[in-house]
């Protein structure tokens, strides 16, 4: 996942 | 991941957990707004679009799938569980909730991150997500005297935002470029909205007494 895009937070 | 995000999801988890220790143990759903179960499985269903596009990890998909089934369960139980859904405060939880369904998403159409199904969905759900409470705060109002599970059900729902506000403090410090305006700015607002409760809570806390929020 590209870090920083939000999708990796809840 | 940092300890300040672990500890948010966490927060998040033993409130949800919390809730549904009071529902199964006490079988009522007194002194808790199903407006806002519902906004919240509105919440999470608009902002998990790509649970089955994206996998980010185990740990990512499973906590969506139990952020969505246990708020529809939790719903259920208040609308169709013959014991729990009788002691439902109907006349007290009374919020025109559709307002802030309404001006969400008109603001997610607005204010997102890219033009997509998507992304319009995903800032639908932040921006929900920071005024879903208002039922239930409007709710405690109400009603007198609140339960401990109760109380601590909100308060640990209120603060697992603030965990991620230094989560995103923290990425902001230690990741170039990260910027979050969307999600920080909403986890600011819905943070703020539980300020009185958290007052009163302390309160409650010091002088070990019964939660009471003024009318």
């Amino acid at each position: 996942v590209v870090e920083g895009n939000h999708h990796d937070e809840l | 991941m940092n300890i300040f995000r672990l500890a948010g999801d966490m927060t998040h988890l033993l409130s949800i957990l919390v809730l549904l220790l009071k529902i199964y143990a006490t079988k009522s759903c007194s002194g808790i707004s199903r407006k806002t179960q519902e906004l919240y499985a509105i919440v999470f269903m608009a902002r998990y679009l790509d649970l089955f596009t994206d996998f980010i990890s185990v740990y990512n998909t499973f906590m969506k799938l139990i952020f969505i089934a246990s708020s529809l369960a939790i719903v259920w139980c208040m609308r169709f569980h013959p014991v729990v859904r009788r002691s439902y405060d109907r006349e007290l939880d009374t919020f025109r909730y559709f307002f802030l369904v309404g001006a969400s998403f008109a603001l997610a159409l607005v204010w997102h991150d890219k033009f997509t199904l998507q992304e319009v969905f995903w800032a639908f759900s932040i921006y929900l997500e920071a005024v879903a409470i208002l039922p239930q705060l409007v709710l405690l109002q109400r009603s007198g005297n609140v339960d401990n599970l109760t109380g601590q059900y909100v308060f640990f729902l209120g603060a697992y935002r603030a965990f991620y506000i230094l989560n995103w403090i923290y990425r902001y410090m230690t990741e170039p470029r990260f910027t979050r305006w969307i999600a920080g700015i909403s986890g600011v607002v819905q943070t703020a909205l539980y300020a009185d409760f958290f007052y009163y809570y302390f309160i409650s806390w010091k002088n070990n007494s019964k939660l009471k929020l003024p009318a």
